[in-house]
């Protein structure tokens, strides 16, 4: 069992997006994935279910203690999804930083629970908590990025607050990668440069692959779909599938 | 003195790009502004002023019930920066949510502070304490949104949030109005649909100006300069001039 917490507190990176379309990829391929929606927006639960009303599983439960049994959204995909109530975590005390952990760690040790290959965890873009539970709970972080100023600025304070989470509450979380999203078709000369500082400062870390800004990637959660099944021959399912390899590889040669 | 919280705890969608707009673009036409980061990312502050060591006050001090002195960016215009250390806030007790509330007051009712026109508070994209503290010290809430299924889903949770604020924290809070961001030139399907489905839903309280997806915007905090500095005569500076108009003009009509 692989879990993935994909992080970055700078807003709209496409953390929602690269989750729902990773699980979606992984359970075409025949691996039993168990997708986490650690955001009190639940961007994750509504691109699974769209109806409020048919949402089973809450990850609030988790962090309550209690044990939140995965929700089946396909054969081998399954969520514990959230709502807005998620927020209220923030505000407890600092031992739930570990419930999240705990929690995974009792599925994987209980033979009647189903046997996830993938655990991916979607997270909230700030720091606190709730970002640090998933942390705590990952075997690897995946820090989507855009090719924006702003976006590069933050990623010293992500990469402080993973080395203090390596130090203090899981010293065997590794960086899987920094994966570029929402790239301009047009090759701006702005986002060329940041491109170039990336892979300057970050080396192997940043992703060979490159997702770049296409609407398809926008309308497919809306009708439940991942990229791959919304328009399988399109250069967007194409592209999300070299990422998706790239990701495997990148756990294979470890 | 005028006070707006620029929210939306969807990531991504232009709050600390429009902050920074109209704070230079109300300093340009001799108004004073007190520009406050209220999110640990700290964009805002970095879109003032690049390096790190010439940032000399944080907000973080008035949360801890210091008085945290405005740093004067240039004639009409001062900051209230923040850093990474602001993140620590959002875990401590509920009573810091009167704190940013109260420090303000005290600079309105100083006679011997500047006297402020606009201030305009930066959020963080999550709901919590200092999301709250915002909405708790704010005279009104603007609500920069991009034409995107997942930040429309997350309008309802907004709203409540600005709701449960009016009756228990600020009942003078007001709504100035839901801007739409980041609109992508080509007038996708997609992103029209979504517009109507806004507009049908929110009626006058979404802008008649939109803000469209151009580079400038992305670029012109890099040089520390606002979008009408920066290329005067663009169509970008045109198109923010109409919108700050349109906020001039919402709270004029008060
Ligand atoms: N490659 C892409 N092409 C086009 N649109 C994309 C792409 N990736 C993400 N998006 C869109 O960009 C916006 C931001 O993406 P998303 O919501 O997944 O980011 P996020 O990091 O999860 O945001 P948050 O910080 O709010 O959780 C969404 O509207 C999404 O549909
Ligand atoms: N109108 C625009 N045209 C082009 N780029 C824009 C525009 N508005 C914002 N951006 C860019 O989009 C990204 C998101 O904007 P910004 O960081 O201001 O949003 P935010 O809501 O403050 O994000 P966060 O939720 O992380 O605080 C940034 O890279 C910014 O440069
Ligand atoms: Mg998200
Ligand atoms: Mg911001």
């Amino acid at each position: 069992m692989i879990t993935i917490a994909v992080v970055n507190h700078k807003g709209g990176v496409g953390k929602t997006t690269i989750t729902f379309n990773l699980a979606r990829w992984l359970s075409l391929r025949g691996k039993t994935v168990l997708a986490i929606d650690n955001d009190p927006q639940a961007n994750l639960t509504s691109s699974f279910i769209n109806c409020r009303s048919k949402r089973e599983s809450s990850l609030l439960e988790v962090y309550s203690g209690q044990p939140a049994v995965p929700q089946e959204i396909s054969e081998n995909l399954f969520l514990i999804g959230s709502s807005v109530t998620l927020a209220t975590v923030a505000e407890r005390g600092f031992e739930v930083v570990y419930r999240l952990r705990d929690r995974l760690r009792d599925i994987q040790n209980d033979r009647h629970s189903i046997a996830f290959d993938y655990l991916l965890i979607d997270c909230l873009p700030s720091i606190g908590y709730l970002h640090l539970a998933a942390l705590a709970a990952a075997d690897y972080a995946l820090i989507p990025i855009t090719p924006s100023p702003y976006a590069l600025m933050g990623l010293n304070d992500l990469f402080l607050t993973i080395r203090k989470t390596q130090s203090r509450l899981n010293p065997t979380l590794k960086i899987l990668g920094i994966v570029l999203n929402l790239v301009d078709g047009r090759r701006l000369r702005l986002e060329r440069k940041i491109e170039s500082v990336l892979r300057e400062n970050y080396g192997s870390l940043v992703f060979g692959s490159k997702l770049s800004k296409r609407v398809r990637f926008a309308e497919s959660p809306f009708f439940n779909k991942g990229i791959v099944e919304y328009h399988p021959n399109a250069a967007s399912a194409r592209e999300f599938g070299r990422f998706a390899m790239e990701v495997i590889s990148r756990i294979g040669e470890e």
